[in-house]
């Protein structure tokens, strides 16, 4: 019972695989990318799909960040003065990323600053 | 996060990893969880990067996130990225990138166009090796050669050092966590040290897709911050991903 007590670490599992269980909670789905297909409509199908999941993370995050900036002067900077700033972003990244915003019906910062999102946290 | 390449006594290769992101970023009191992670999950997809109706690349990622952290170039290499922490982080080359130094890469794009682009291991080794960064990173990267394994840990503008594997030295396994591997990780951050200790109990003989799933799920290398399990074979060119969570009592990261 060692591993359900800081640090955790006593035992080492055995026979997780195939995952059940409460560590579970189930697979990834597949979808398929397109390359042949213009960058702004590659993400279409997968878009659709997760479109709310998509609307749930970002007001996640823009919640998070409104506790600290209750006025939404960061919120508005990302939604209007990032597209500006980071239009220079490789293609074709940024055309992919300004479809992904129009099928997710989302501001194009707002998906901008979800794809930088990794580089943001390395601090 | 926490990434194992390991070798079995056949020379096949094995590259799983766990996802752990959101630290920090608001937590669930009611559910226990790290907000951000939980939100994370449904949107985790696999992908099959096709070109004239062939497979080029597969990868997970994020719905609506274009660049990639994880993948697999059938039977040529797999790749995974963990966040490497410093002070000359990734905000340093977003102001560089905005007051119009750009002549560095988005790490995502960079690990995309090394999976579309990058014809073998030694390409996609020049490639993660030599490329300007906008922020640090540890890049572990695996080919589908019997000793073809390294983790590469890079600044932002150089490569620090690249770990290779070494069965020779009887190192048939990299493990990598967020901590540079020459310096001890955090003592209150070591997924390290119990990641090492199921690899070696397990040895290289039994080494395999289920056994590295259970390594994988043994905390605190399984914590609340994992939002998925990755696990890939490049010689089959599979990839396999395990949305994960991590009920009580379970460390926070």
């Amino acid at each position: 019972r060692a591993q359900d007590v800081p640090p955790f670490t006593e035992d080492c599992r055995s026979g997780t695989y195939p995952p059940t269980g409460p560590t579970f909670k189930g697979n990834a789905s597949w979808y398929i990318v397109n390359l042949d297909l213009p960058p702004e409509e590659r993400w279409n199908s997968i878009i659709k799909d997760k479109k709310v999941e998509l609307f749930n993370l970002i007001q996640v995050i823009k919640d998070f960040i409104k506790v600290f900036d209750p006025a939404g002067k960061i919120i508005g900077l990302v939604d209007d003065e990032l597209p500006l700033i980071l239009d220079s972003l490789p293609s074709p990244f940024l055309e992919e990323i300004k479809g992904i915003a129009a099928v997710s019906e989302t501001p194009l910062g707002e998906i901008i600053f979800y794809n930088i999102f990794y580089e943001l946290f390395t601090v | 996060c926490t990434a194992i390449i390991a070798e079995d006594k056949t020379g096949r290769l094995f590259h799983a990893r766990n996802l752990d992101f959101g630290l920090f970023l608001g937590w669930d009191i009611k559910h226990s969880t790290w907000m951000v992670s939980q939100s994370l999950k449904p949107l985790t997809v696999n992908i099959d990067f096709q070109r004239n109706n062939r497979t080029i690349f597969k990868s997970v990622t994020f719905a609506g996130y274009v660049g990639m952290l994880t993948g697999v170039k059938p039977g040529i290499f797999t790749v995974t990225m963990n966040e490497r922490f410093n002070l000359d982080g990734g905000f340093v080359g977003i102001i560089e990138w905005i007051f119009g130094i750009r002549n560095s890469v988005w790490i995502g794009f960079l690990i995309r166009s090394v999976l579309e682009n990058a014809t073998s291991y030694e390409e996609a080794k020049n490639e993660l090796v030599e490329t300007k960064l906008i922020s640090p990173a540890y890049f572990m990267l695996g080919g589908n050669k019997s000793g073809e394994a390294c983790v590469i840990t890079r600044a932002r503008e150089t490569c620090l050092d690249i770990w290779e594997l070494d069965l020779k030295q009887g190192m048939w396994y990299l493990v990598e966590t967020n901590y540079d591997h020459w310096n001890k990780p955090l003592f209150v951050d070591d997924r390290r040290t119990p990641a090492m200790k199921c690899m070696n109990k397990i040895t290289q003989e039994k080494i395999s897709v289920p056994t590295i799933y259970d390594v994988l799920s043994t905390k605190p290398v399984l914590n609340k911050l994992t939002t998925f399990t990755a696990l890939m074979n490049v010689a089959e060119g599979t990839l396999e991903t395990y949305l994960r969570d991590c009920p009580n009592p379970c460390v926070p990261w």
